[in-house]
């Protein structure tokens, strides 16, 4: 359970 | 991406690179807040943990890495290279009334309960106000320099900018993270003031001071 959700902004 | 994100980046990257060569190229961090530097310092790291567990472009692993890498030389120039010039008296605002309610913040609302996303959420809500330590000692000598002008500026504009961006990305792609905005907005916020009294001074040629 370490995933995150993806993010592309910074 | 689109342009306000990119200019977004640009000007974030500007602000922490004007901050860096001011204080390498003036020997001295008078007038900055440590406080406030080790905050982004925290936030950055908080952040981009994803750079172990999820690659998204260049530009994304690149970005970060530069962030964080120019984040920790400012902190390191304060505290220990140019410390004899940090103005420590001036720099006395609690971090604790800020860490510990968005740490726990971070822990209530999020998108998902998972350590990762945790730190994420907590960073996006310690960045909305981690500025104010620096404002505080603004307000508290009642001036700053001209080029810590510019560096409150460019920041202020980062956070705006990736406003459009959020507006754009909801009209055209239907994406929304209402968490990032909300705490945008309230970053946005606290520079408002500040945006004032650059436009009406700094940009006039006037050191920013403030009314006694």
């Amino acid at each position: 359970a370490f995933e995150m959700m993806e993010k592309d902004e910074l | 991406m689109n342009l306000f994100r990119f200019l977004g980046d640009l000007s974030h990257l500007l602000a922490i690179i004007l901050l860096l060569l001011k204080i390498w190229k003036s020997r001295s961090c008078a007038g900055i807040s440590g406080k406030s530097q080790v905050l982004f310092a925290v936030v950055f790291t908080a952040r981009y943990l994803d750079l172990f567990t999820n690659y998204i472009s260049l530009y994304n692993t690149c970005m970060k890495v530069v962030y964080i890498a120019c984040s920790f030389t400012t902190v390191w120039l304060i505290y220990s290279k140019f410390k004899a010039t940090y103005d420590g008296n001036h720099d006395t605002f609690r971090v604790e009334f800020l860490v510990v309610p968005t740490a726990i913040l971070a822990f209530l609302v999020n998108h998902d309960f998972t350590p990762l996303e945790i730190l994420w959420t907590f960073s996006i809500y310690l960045e909305s106000v981690a500025i104010l330590p620096q404002l505080f000692m603004v307000s508290k000598t009642g001036e700053a320099e001209t080029i810590t002008s510019h560096y409150l500026f460019a920041l202020g504009v980062y956070r705006t900018l990736y406003l459009f961006n959020w507006i754009w990305r909801y009209h055209f792609e239907g994406f929304f993270d209402l968490i990032a905005i909300v705490a945008g907005l309230v970053q946005t916020v606290l520079y408002c003031d500040f945006f004032y009294l650059y436009i009406t001074k700094v940009l006039k040629g006037k050191k920013l001071s403030l009314p006694a």
